[in-house]
């Protein structure tokens, strides 16, 4: 069929079937419908330029531009189907893949993105996220959270207590997220709960981001003396975004507990078949 | 015995705002992931007596710190093996286990003996690489609290059948 989706008694995911990319998601229980397109992308990490000598490093995010470039504008798909999951298999580059999934009785579809190593042959380090773009109107607003607790409301090219002369567009708007994301435009909401600390930013309307990895060449002289580049197992990293679509209503009872099962993941342990009693009695 | 005093020290060394954001040479994030991996050997002693203990049965408990690329030599390698699923929080969840296996069929059962649905999925890196296999259940896990599964590896279907006829024979 034209439409490859995935879905469960929540969740519709409904994928471009020309591009192999994310492009709806439906909230079938609340009956919303939000066009979602997500995609990978990277900022080319500045090394210092007429305006200011600073590099990107590791304690400095710079990127030379303020549009990233995508990995790929498509994915070699493929699509799994069980009782127990439904899976679509994104392949973007040989270094950049992800498994979207839905599991029964889920109301977040599951993002397990890999990525690494970062190819760096053309000498340019890349700060690679994964963006999520929707026709929300969210007025320049997005919150991120501090720790998991308290939820901040962050403004574009703005600060709450003094007047900020912006000098980094992008950089400028980037803040931690410990746990989660959102955006919402008062009527529902897009959240992305991440299974670890990243920085994320909104820096169009209805456009959320995450940064997910780095492969820099310089040093940003701030103290550390060489450049980020991870050259062991570092290099590929796989990691987790949970997308909630949710009435504005609803979102924050959803978004606490889906947080709270991610930092708080059960635990598996194994053993061999075969045991003995632990007591004599 | 077990110890979780080397894992305490790691986590105490690694709330420096430089483990914390990444800003250290590789040698320290190296040496900071060592600290890490060495605090766990310990405390899975810790909790495999913890469950011997909870669980009545001493078992030669194995950790699968590689689950999330899909490597673990025992589910890998073992026809009959057991799964124990542990909630640290305070509600029960219903969590779906995924557990890299060689192409086949299984039979699981729940902490009661019933038989649990399971499916066997290919997974994504075998684009044009060795097929790699994953078994996935769903396990509910009380509060604060563990669920054991136990796992066979059938060779084939009718075998499956006989497996849950005795099984269901034990039930009656």
């Amino acid at each position: 069929s034209q439409v490859l989706a995935i879905e469960n008694e929540y969740i519709r995911a409904t994928f471009d079937s020309n591009t192999g990319l994310l492009m709806k998601i439906d909230n079938v229980e609340q009956k919303l419908s939000l066009p979602v397109s997500q995609g990978f992308f990277w900022y080319n990490a500045s090394t210092g330029d007429e305006k200011s000598t600073q590099a990107s490093g590791a304690y400095i995010f710079r990127p030379t531009h303020l549009e990233p470039l995508p990995v790929s504008r498509w994915a070699k798909v493929r699509l799994v189907k069980t009782a127990l999951v439904q899976e679509v298999h994104q392949n973007f580059s040989a270094w950049c893949s992800q498994v979207v999934r839905l599991y029964p009785g889920q109301r977040h579809l599951e993002l397990e993105w890999t990525v690494g190593p970062i190819p760096v042959e053309e000498h340019w380090g890349k700060e690679v996220i994964s963006r999520f773009d929707t026709p929300m109107r969210t007025n320049g607003e997005f919150y991120t959270d501090s720790n998991g607790r308290e939820i901040l409301k962050r403004r574009r090219d703005r600060r709450p207590t003094w007047r900020l002369s912006q000098t980094e567009p992008v950089a400028g708007n980037y803040y931690p997220v410990n746990t989660r994301i959102y955006i919402t435009d008062g009527h529902m909401q897009l959240a992305v709960v991440t299974d670890r600390s990243q920085g994320g930013s909104s820096l169009k309307d209805g456009s959320l981001e995450l940064m997910v990895h780095r492969r820099l060449l310089e040093d940003d002289a701030r103290g550390v003396g060489e450049p980020l580049m991870e050259s062991g197992a570092g290099s590929t990293v796989r990691g987790r975004h949970f997308l909630l679509l949710s009435s504005v209503s609803d979102a924050a009872a959803r978004h606490r507990l889906l947080a709270e099962e991610v930092v708080l993941a059960p635990q598996v342990v194994l053993a061999q078949g075969g045991s003995s009693l632990y007591y004599a009695r | 015995t077990g110890d979780s005093a080397p894992l305490n020290e790691a986590m105490a060394v690694l709330q420096h705002h430089d483990a914390v954001t990444g800003t250290a040479r590789q040698n320290v994030a190296d040496d900071y992931a060592r600290q890490l991996a060495a605090g766990w050997g310990p405390c899975e002693v810790l909790v495999s007596n913890a469950l011997s203990q909870l669980s009545y049965y001493k078992q030669n408990f194995s950790f699968c710190r590689e689950l999330n690329i899909s490597i673990c030599p025992v589910s890998q390698n073992s026809e009959h093996f057991q799964v124990t699923v542990y909630n640290p929080l305070g509600r029960k969840v219903n969590h779906t286990v995924r557990l890299p296996v060689g192409q086949g069929i299984f039979f699981v059962k729940d902490p009661d003996g019933k038989a649990v649905v399971n499916d066997v999925v290919m997974l994504p890196s075998s684009f044009g690489k060795k097929d790699q296999w994953e078994l996935l259940f769903s396990a509910s896990v009380p509060a604060l609290g563990f669920s054991i599964y136990t796992v066979d590896k059938v060779s084939d279907r009718n075998s499956l059948q006989a497996i849950s006829r005795k099984h269901r024979s034990h039930d009656k």
